[in-house]
């Protein structure tokens, strides 16, 4: 593993980490939207199901598990605990996810390596992964305090898929691997929609300033 | 086989 995947890897684990805190320690997840929380659940469970067929290695199952672990446990606590529950921004988290569920899975049945389950369900993970950050980035352009714990966990999340970019490209030439075109031009487009969120992150980071997101 | 990449990323 190189040090792009490993750094890609951390900065995904810290950004899921940050919103555990501030959802177990803060008892709030005000800005956070449950759409794209559920959407990474989906995301998880179908890119995870060789979890139990196939074995990379102890850190590749620990990693998997933790991720399955965790984004439920966000989806529960976001939808169950007393507290928490009362915190969630229910009336601005208004987009549907079948528009970003359905196109993918049909993009997936379209355009994958072979037409098999497990094949077809990783293809999907990807797609949906690629866009599932879409609902969190549309409610914090509707509100106007952002906290610095929601804006770090939203970096975080996009800083991980570019490490990925980093270790795929390092991985095509240093490791001479296959070109891999779903995964890449997913990725790729993954950390694109995070650009506009960058700007204004590292503007604001730089004029010390509350983040503030254009409507 | 070769045809696939393993999938060893998460």
């Amino acid at each position: 593993m190189n040090a792009f995947r490993l750094a890609g890897d951390m900065t995904h684990l810290l950004s899921i980490i940050l919103l555990l805190h501030k959802i177990r320690a803060m008892k709030s997840c005000a800005g956070i939207s449950l759409r794209t929380q559920e959407l990474y659940v989906i995301v998880f469970v179908t890119r995870y199901v060789d979890l139990s067929m196939k074995y990379y290695s102890f850190y590749n199952s620990i990693m998997k598990i933790v991720f399955l672990g965790t984004s439920i446990s966000i989806v529960w606590y976001m939808r169950y605990h007393k507290v928490v529950k009362q915190t969630y921004n229910k009336d601005v988290d208004t987009f549907r996810h079948i528009f970003l569920i359905l196109p993918c899975f049909v993009l997936a049945l379209l355009i994958n390596r072979a037409f098999t389950v497990i094949e077809v369900l990783w293809t999907f993970s990807l797609y949906l992964e690629a866009v599932a950050i879409l609902p969190q980035l549309v409610l914090l352009q509707r509100s106007r305090n952002i906290d610095n714990l929601t804006g770090n966990y939203v970096f975080l999340l996009g800083a991980y898929r570019a490490f990925y970019l980093l270790n795929w490209i390092y991985r095509f030439f240093i490791e001479n691997h296959q070109v891999r075109w779903i995964p890449w031009l997913s990725g790729l487009l993954q950390t694109a929609i995070y650009a506009d969120f960058f700007y204004y992150y590292i503007k604001s980071w730089k004029n010390r300033e509350k983040l503030k997101l254009p409507a | 086989e070769c045809f696939y990449e393993p999938k060893d990323e998460l």
